[in-house]
């Protein structure tokens, strides 16, 4: 039982996607934000431990740095990054008064890997 | 210093956005029905999933990934000494320096919204000619207008409704330092018959310069946000 919830305990401290909601009224961005007035932008977080590289999505990279940090523990630990990334289209008005539609790339995370 | 940091940060990003600093509208501008469109689609197509290019925009069928409406800053024109067979002549001018330099037109299109289908009861009496006008329009004296050159860019015989010009080669060729396009407007009596001999034609000509919005559509696309896929990081 020790066992089995240590597991659990450890599996919410990996590497995974956690929600984050942009809201523009936060920034003081939703005066001339027109829409959205905001988005899941989400963000990733935990630990790429070296038993785990392989199942974290991760990179061939992450697996020999966490294999390194293994050997030698100055080198540090692989990090839990976006992995695929979506855009999204902002509509706002500059300063001259013009309406303006912008798509931006890599606004939301969707995946997160080591 | 937290503040400040968070101000610089915030500097950045709005860089990246494509702006000097935080805007501060006056007031908000309506939004377009084809950018309302445009951005709906755009959400639609995030929420299912299905991945589009960014940098094609599918309902104008042009390349670009920024889009600017870009309100009319002209004035209309009022002088004893204008054409007595003038039923409209408005100066339009656009300021264009919001257009980063890198960025690459790819469609300028001005929309000009006569307000309610008001003709069909007068005939094809009336003339919509649009010009290019090659100077400074702050420079233009109303009472005396000088507008240097004028190159006539097209004519409409009973004009009604929406009209669109498309723009894209003045707009591409426009060297005005301070970046500003200025076109002449007018709307005109054919045959040269004046207005006062009309008096149902002189109310249409006062409704129409009442309900006249003009705008400019410009489409642009950034080289580095507009990648292509094999290039991407």
């Amino acid at each position: 039982r020790a066992a089995v919830s240590t597991s659990k305990a450890s599996c919410k401290s990996l590497c995974h996607r956690h929600q984050l909601f942009i809201n523009f009224r936060d920034l003081g961005w939703h005066k001339w934000i027109i829409a959205p007035k905001g988005f899941m932008a989400n963000y990733c977080h935990g630990e790429c431990p070296f038993s785990l590289t392989i199942s974290l999505n991760s990179s061939n990279y992450a697996f020999m740095q966490a294999l390194m940090h293994s050997v030698d523990p100055e080198v540090p630990q692989a990090v839990c990054i976006p992995t695929k990334l979506s855009p999204i289209s902002m509509l706002y008005q500059d300063n001259d008064d013009n309406v303006i539609l912008r798509h931006y790339e890599d606004m939301i995370v969707d995946e997160c890997g080591c | 210093a937290f503040g400040q940091t968070l101000q610089f940060h915030e500097h950045v990003f709005l860089r990246f956005l494509g702006l000097d600093k935080v805007p501060s509208p006056k007031k908000f501008q309506p939004v377009p029905s084809i950018l309302k469109r445009i951005f709906q689609a755009q959400e639609e197509a995030a929420s299912t999933g299905i991945s589009k290019d960014l940098c094609y925009v599918k309902e104008l069928g042009v390349r670009g990934n920024i889009l600017r409406l870009l309100p009319d800053q002209g004035s209309f024109l009022y002088s004893e000494s204008l054409s007595h067979a003038s039923c409209l002549q408005k100066l339009l001018s656009f300021n264009l320096s919001a257009i980063g330099d890198e960025e690459q037109l790819t469609m300028a299109q001005l929309g000009l919204d006569l307000g309610p289908n008001t003709y069909y009861n007068l005939g094809p009496e009336l003339e919509l000619s649009l010009s290019l006008v090659q100077t400074e329009p702050h420079v233009i004296d109303q009472a005396t207008p000088k507008m240097g050159k004028m190159f006539t860019l097209q004519s409409v015989p009973w004009p009604q409704g929406v009209l669109h010009f498309n723009l894209l080669d003045v707009a591409k060729r426009n060297n005005d330092p301070h970046k500003n396009l200025g076109l002449f407007l007018e709307i005109v009596v054919k045959g040269g018959r004046a207005l006062g001999e009309n008096f149902q034609l002189e109310a249409t000509c006062a409704r129409l310069r009442r309900s006249l919005h003009t705008s400019l559509l410009v489409v642009t696309l950034h080289p580095e946000q507009c990648r292509s896929p094999s290039r991407k990081r």
